[in-house]
């Protein structure tokens, strides 16, 4: 489902900001909007998944696995 | 394999580490052996030495925590984010912080293996960051893998030889 899409549930939103917001760096001094279809591309870039910029169940079951607490991208 | 911003590694080739605080879920001593492999793993492949010190500061101060451990980064409970660590540094950089509420292993049980985690975030304390190479420790996600068989990928040797050569530099 395309990721600015209301058709997910309140808590797998949740579930999806948290993540992009925790582990795709963004410089929250600069106060420009997060636009999370890029961070969820940058994400599909980083785990070697097609850059999609849409939400697919393998980028939400990867986002619910343990893992280091260290973002994976950094600037 | 990717390095942090600057490139930040340790000048010396001695790298002092302590263990602050340890967790309920092994003995001690089993904690410092997987912790030795750990060091020991990496400086397999590198011109560095690993101290244990056993007060004092370290360059790498290790240990476990649970919820919010004074670092800006709370643990999170079971699941989830399992531990973090800094890029070397003064002050909290290099340090290893495991989340406390994890079921931690030394692999004859199941839950999280803490030898690979340790592995896993000493390299982020030497100045790796996360790998996109599912076989690399430093892949971000905990992936359950062969103990016996458990080694460095190429992908983590070249990185970490990238920042301080290979052993031959010795």
């Amino acid at each position: 489902m395309p990721l600015e899409a209301g058709g997910m549930g309140k808590q797998h939103w949740e579930l999806v900001q948290n993540y992009l917001k925790r582990y795709y760096f963004h410089d929250s001094k600069t106060r420009v909007k997060i636009n999370f279809e890029d961070k969820l591309k940058e994400m599909q870039k980083f785990f070697g998944l097609p850059v999609t910029g849409i939400l697919s169940s393998h980028v939400t079951e990867i986002m619910q696995k343990p893992r280091c607490g260290v973002p994976d991208v950094l600037e | 394999y990717s390095l942090f911003p600057g490139r930040p590694k340790w000048t010396s080739n001695v790298i002092t580490y302590r263990v602050v605080s340890y967790t309920r879920d092994l003995p001690q001593s089993i904690v410092d052996q997987l912790l030795a492999k750990a060091f020991n793993i990496w400086s397999s492949e590198i011109p560095l030495h690993f101290k244990r010190v056993h007060w004092g500061k370290a360059d790498i101060m290790i240990s476990f925590a649970r919820r919010d451990h004074g670092d800006s980064f709370p643990f999170d409970g079971p699941g989830k984010t399992l531990a973090h660590a800094f890029a070397p540094g003064d002050g909290i950089g290099g340090d290893a912080h495991f989340d406390e509420d994890e079921d931690w292993t030394d692999g004859s049980s199941s839950g999280m293996n803490f030898l690979y985690t340790a592995t896993h975030e000493l390299g982020h304390s030497l100045g790796l960051s996360h790998s996109s190479d599912p076989n690399s420790i430093m892949y971000p996600t905990y992936e359950d893998r062969d103990s016996k068989n458990f080694r460095l990928s190429q992908d983590d040797i070249k990185g970490i030889q990238e920042l301080y050569g290979n052993v031959d530099n010795l």
